[in-house]
């Protein structure tokens, strides 16, 4: 089993502790203000109030013995990166950083943190291709060009073949699959219909997507 | 052409903003900072300095005419609702909110936002699975059991052809592109070779992947 350090119970840390232990990790939360560490005492394995960035409070809570600490601090640059020097000194290997700005996060990955994460600017874009592209369920972007997306079908393609709607030649997309209530279509022919309720897989530019969307 | 209002350009509402902007959209960015302000004048439409609480102000700031208005104020509640109701009073009827904790969610949905999002939530979510299924980056859930993964090349993969690995027999996947760099291979055929530093794309079964990365 796994070991896990949350360090920083803002919104996504809590929710980071909280789903890792849902999955059964065994997580030690850790924040300095008491209240946000008392909702997650009831979920996660241990729960310590103390300042991060005091090395020796971080020894004593055995944080030097987990596989990966989590930094989720966020309006305190300073703090964030004391806190991962703390870490580094315990030798921890994995570490992932919460980062506020790229400059930010070049430091973080100059300093050996093992991955950088944007929570915020991450979820942002999804959001805003989803305002954009109507009928967008999910999307994981590939290049700044390109990415694989879940769309609900446009009724102007229900009961039309593959063949007859030419994705690739119209939209320059590429279709994956088909989810057709629980079952999932993998790589469709030519000749497969399209339903109503249909949900597609598709792999395709952003620009493909968007006028896909709009019939 | 679509017009956007983000009030409160944190780190969420900024990249909104930006990437709205980016596809096309008329964006108006608004927030009480100038400072905030200031980076994104060069990307969007028409950004304004102004308490987003004052109803004058934003009336006079034309935002009544927008097709869609994004609020992203998260530290303090209230000024989010508040803004929520001047959107309302406005006659605004998409309204996009962030919500910090279920309650304040659920409070945004019965005075009448159209969506609500929890962007730390979401991603801790997706952060907390790529700890635990160690080489996934990315994934879209399909079916209870399937899904697309985006992960890194397992060290046993490199230099070898794709008809040499049998994927689909081996683990029951499928896969649907190699991204190296910024370039992608989309479809790729069974004589292309795995690079080191490769990401794959592909779509199987939870089981399938979870062995797959334990490579
Ligand atoms: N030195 C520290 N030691 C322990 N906890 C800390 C320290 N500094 C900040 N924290 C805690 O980290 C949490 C998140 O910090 P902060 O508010 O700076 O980040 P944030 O990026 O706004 O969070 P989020 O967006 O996840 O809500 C807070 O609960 C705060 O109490
Ligand atoms: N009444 C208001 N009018 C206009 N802008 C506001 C108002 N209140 C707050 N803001 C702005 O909204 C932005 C985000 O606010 P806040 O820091 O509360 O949210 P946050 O959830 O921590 O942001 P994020 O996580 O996206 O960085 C800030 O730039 C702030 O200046």
């Amino acid at each position: 089993k796994k070991t896990f350090a949350v360090i920083g119970l803002g919104r996504f840390g809590f929710h980071v502790a909280k789903t890792l232990a849902e999955l059964g990790a065994e997580v030690i939360a850790i924040d300095r203000e008491e209240e946000n560490v008392r909702e997650l005492s009831d979920f996660v394995t241990q729960t310590y109030i103390l300042d991060a960035m005091d090395e020796k409070a971080m020894k004593e809570a055995g944080i030097a013995n987990v596989d990966v600490a989590i930094v989720s601090i966020g309006q305190n640059v300073e703090a964030n990166l004391i806190v991962v020097m703390v870490l580094i000194d315990l030798g921890i290997k994995n570490i992932i950083a919460k980062a506020v700005t790229p400059l930010h996060g070049k430091l973080l990955e100059k300093i050996g943190v093992t991955r950088v994460v944007y929570p915020e600017r991450d979820m942002a874009i999804r959001v805003s291709h989803s305002l954009l592209m109507k009928n967008v369920l999910e999307e994981i972007p590939l290049t700044p060009k390109h990415g694989i997306f879940e769309i609900n079908t446009p009724k102007s393609f229900v009961d039309k073949s593959l063949k007859e709607l030419q994705l690739r030649k119209s939209f320059n997309v590429n279709i994956l699959a088909i989810r057709r209530g629980n079952d999932l279509i993998i790589n469709p022919s030519g000749e497969d219909k399209i339903k109503e309720d249909d949900i597609l897989l598709l792999l395709g530019t952003n620009d493909g997507i968007i006028k896909l969307t709009r019939l």
